[in-house]
């Protein structure tokens, strides 16, 4: 029934000659095929993240050429993954389990993400932690811009070990970036060492801080610029779009790695 | 009276199949492409096989033994190339996926 891959409406429609037995065969043998355990049945409220589309439309291996999609650079080290890579999956981290905390100097954010849906079979051969930051715009921003005030550095750390009894946890640096705050952009951060260990040697998955610090006279308007958490800013309704996102890129050895359009044609 | 014409069956080769995920209701879960062009193969292996058959030499044996004997088939007409489709869909935990599956379109035919 519901948890059939072909719905009602499209038995109706095409399965009717078929006794229940041959459709249930069918239907576990294409679940297989799709490496799905059940039928996939959104909520409405489910979110496609704008770069997996870009993804699609850049290494797909039938994406339709639409007006700029996949023509797009979507950076050499996308590519460099993809290269290697069949699957491309992305995460959302648990909201549940986040510790923002917020000093004059600094802010850092805690995030989970659950990555026990990749198969065993899976090998992930990269992955990239995506932060996206928003242009700051407040009445000192023109006189800020353009001075050293401006920037802020991102350091992105794997917990290693939990803190305990109010102690800060073991960490250790993953990556790190110097970001200016008049610029609205989505920034990639590498932390395939800590998705390794975790999915490929079975370490624990204590997840990772996001460490932001502030420029020192920061206010607290420019403590919004890199959105970590869906507290720091009033637009809910962007929160889905713009949350930070994990993408993990992967093969399961069976068939083509995802390559460019370009590079498909010379083939 | 003239004697009815044979049909003439056509030759092996690729035939349209355009695949519409929302025909069965996919849609819903699978979030691009809407559907893909799978195509087919069908068609007669006929002796003696031609060189746009994309035939076997073993295709060729088996074709040449059944003009003969009629107990042994015909070569079939097969996909001989194949390339991946990919699925961007939602997984049973909402998470969105983008994946290459090999051997999805039916690039050329053949007798096999």
């Amino acid at each position: 029934g519901s948890a059939g891959l072909v719905p009602e409406q499209g038995r109706r429609k095409y399965a009717a000659p078929l006794s229940q037995d041959t459709l249930s065969t069918f239907e576990a043998r294409l679940l297989s095929l799709f490496g799905l355990k059940q039928r996939p049945s959104p909520s409405r409220s489910a979110v496609v993240p704008r770069y997996m589309l870009d993804l699609f439309a850049a290494y797909s291996a039938n994406a339709e050429p639409k007006h700029g999609a996949g023509k797009r650079s979507l950076g050499r080290e996308s590519e460099k993954s993809a290269s290697r890579a069949n699957t491309i999956r992305s995460f959302h981290h648990d909201e549940s389990t986040e510790e923002l905390s917020s000093h004059s100097a600094k802010t850092t954010q805690r995030f989970l993400f659950n990555l026990s849906s990749i198969p065993r079979e899976e090998f992930v051969t990269s992955a990239e932690l995506r932060i996206y930051r928003e242009q700051v715009t407040t009445a000192a921003n023109s006189s800020s811009n353009n001075s050293s005030l401006g920037y802020h550095r991102i350091n992105i750390h794997e917990i290693m070990k939990p803190g305990l009894s109010f102690k800060e946890p073991i960490t250790r640096l993953l990556d790190t970036r110097l970001v200016q705050h008049s610029l609205s952009k989505w920034e990639s951060f590498d932390v395939s060492p800590a998705v390794l260990r975790w999915t490929a040697e079975g370490h624990a998955n204590r997840g990772f801080v996001v460490e932001v610090v502030h420029p020192s006279s920061a206010d607290r308007d420019y403590k919004k610029h890199v959105r970590v958490s869906r507290s720091l800013h009033d637009s809910e309704d962007s929160w889905p779009q713009m949350r930070p996102l994990l993408v993990t890129y992967s093969h399961d050895g069976k068939g083509h790695v995802l390559h460019t359009r370009q590079k498909r044609q010379a083939r | 009276t003239s004697k009815p014409k044979k049909k003439h069956k056509a030759n092996c080769r690729r035939h349209s199949l355009y695949v519409d995920f929302s025909d069965v209701g996919w849609n819903d879960w699978i979030v691009a492409p809407p559907g893909y062009h799978a195509f087919y193969c069908q068609g007669e292996c006929p002796f003696p096989l031609a060189d746009h058959l994309n035939s076997t030499n073993h295709a060729i044996v088996q074709t040449l033994v059944n003009s003969v004997n009629s107990n042994i088939p015909k070569a079939c007409c097969v996909p001989t190339d194949l390339s991946p489709v990919s699925l961007l869909y939602l997984d049973e935990y909402e998470r969105v996926i983008l994946k290459n599956y090999q051997d999805m379109v039916v690039e050329g035919c053949g007798c096999r």
